[in-house]
């Protein structure tokens, strides 16, 4: 499935905010990522899987150069909840594999989960299109990561790297 | 930022599958996906958020003619891991919107949640790319969610439907 995957990308300008126990109710995303536009950071990596007992988290990143600002966005929003909480994560990458192949290939996404458990490296997020499966892992393990894929994808010549991509 | 969102796609014709509280270390993932792969199920729509307690939750949707024995493949490799616990969900649909601009346009995220929250439509699961934000809702409520993007977004004459986006 050379042909499957176009490249792999790896940002490590990043950081990880969660928000914990979000009530799973309508207006509750908007309440964290109107401000946020508003501030004018861009988010990047938005995940919110299925809540439990009508709470949810959603995460997402944002460039280092914004952390403080999205920090201070998401706490605010967040005041009026009651219990929610506010992890932050400074040591996060992210890590991607980009391809049209994607969405019809169905092997692409286990072989690259394949190529991170061979590496014993976590995978701590997912996120994925029909173009693009993004996993996040600790800052230090992207590089081990991306040559891992790169190698099990065949595209040691077609490496793209970006500061945020 | 009439230009940032290029259209508005939903798909109706997926399944939900969680599997929840699977051990968050390497090769999770890979034993999950790499069955699906074999088994030539295109999955979509894959999330995971950070874990709990050592534990965390997958989701992903497949096309409702794979559901039967995605679900299949799905028990198969839980079955070794112990206490999994797996949920099939065939009322959801996947409304996303579309367009280069998302990425630089920090306002976008915000504004497609909003519209869900006008809507009083809750946000059930959140998938993210640089050019794609997917929301996971009721089946029953996708297309009053597509109708109101495009309306938000100015999208009305550019509708894209697809059945398996
Ligand atoms: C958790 C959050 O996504 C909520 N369900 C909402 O619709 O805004
Ligand atoms: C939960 C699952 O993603 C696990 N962390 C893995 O690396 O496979």
């Amino acid at each position: 499935n050379v042909h499957a995957i176009r490249g792999v990308v790896a940002d490590k300008n990043i950081v990880k905010i969660s928000i914990l126990g979000v009530p799973d109710k309508p207006g509750v995303a908007a309440n964290f990522f109107v401000p946020l536009g508003k501030a004018r950071i861009k988010t990047d990596m938005i995940v919110q899987n299925i809540s439990h007992e009508g709470r949810s988290d959603i995460s997402f990143v944002v460039a280092q150069s914004d952390a403080r600002e999205a920090l201070r966005a998401v706490q605010q929003a967040a005041a009026p909840l009651g219990s929610v909480e506010i992890q932050f994560d400074p040591e996060i990458a992210k890590v991607s594999i980009v391809g049209g192949g994607i969405a019809s290939h169905a092997e692409v996404a286990g072989e690259m989960f394949e190529c991170f458990s061979k590496e014993k490296i976590n995978i701590e997020m997912i996120s994925t299109s029909e173009i693009k499966i993004s996993c996040a892992v600790r800052k230090q393990q992207a590089d081990q990561a991306v040559r891992a894929l790169h190698n099990h994808f065949g595209l040691q010549n077609q490496k793209l790297e970006a500061s945020r991509a």
